[in-house]
Order: structure tokens, then C-alpha cells, then sequence
């Protein structure tokens, strides 16, 4: 559950920069 | 009022730049936001997969019987790179990132 939660964030974080 | 005659008419290179840019379209040659027939399609079926853990390779390769796993593998590697998706309970089963 924690690798999920860690691999989410950091795909938030790549989505983000994308759009910004 | 001669002054203010002339400060009121638009410079006609300024409204014709504006409508050059508007037309920066193009027809349907475009990939809908920068992603390829095969991506889009890779993440809308794992976008639709409700289990908590996602979904596999396996499970996208039944699905999408007319693409080849490496394409399909080759869709979830950029998706990922991308942000798009996350891989969960190991590097077979992926999620997608904006459905929650």
C-alpha cells in the first residue's frame, strides 16, 4: 500500500509539471 | 478631438495577429492532448478499471487483442513517464493518476 501511495504522488508530481 | 479621434482606432496589424493565432488548430492530424490512438486507448481502459490495484498487462493484452503487448507495454511506459498512470502492487498492474 505504501509503494502505491509513493508511486501515486509521484505521478501526480509529473502530471503537474506537465501542465504547468 | 482630433487626439482622441486617433487614439480610438485599432491598428489593423494588431487584429490580424489575433486571428492568425486563433487559427492554430489544424484538422484531426493532431494527437488529442499529445497522446497516440494506441496511448489514449491503453489509458482509457485502465482509467475505466475500478480494482483498487489496477490493471494488469495481462488484462489490457485481452482486451486490446489487436495490438501487440510490446505497443501496449511501449503505451504504458510513456503513460507513466507522463504521469498519466502509477504502477501499484508491482510493475504489471497500473493505475490511472486523475480518476480519484
Amino acid at each position: 500500500r505504501e509503494r502505491i501511495r509513493r508511486n501515486k504522488e509521484a505521478a501526480r508530481q509529473l502530471l503537474a509539471q506537465r501542465n504547468v | 478631438r482630433k487626439d482622441l479621434m486617433s487614439a480610438s482606432r485599432v491598428p489593423p496589424s494588431f487584429s490580424a495577429g489575433i486571428s492568425a493565432m486563433g487559427g492554430h488548430g489544424g484538422g484531426g492530424s493532431m494527437p488529442v492532448n499529445g497522446l497516440s490512438a494506441h496511448q489514449s486507448q491503453v489509458l482509457n481502459l485502465i482509467k475505466s478499471c475500478p480494482v483498487p490495484e489496477g490493471m494488469s498487462l495481462q488484462e489490457l493484452k485481452l482486451q486490446l487483442h489487436s495490438m501487440s503487448m510490446s505497443t501496449i507495454k511501449q503505451a504504458v511506459e510513456f503513460l507513466s513517464n507522463e504521469g498519466h498512470i502509477y504502477s501499484t502492487v508491482d510493475d504489471d498492474h497500473y493505475k490511472s493518476t486523475d480518476n480519484e
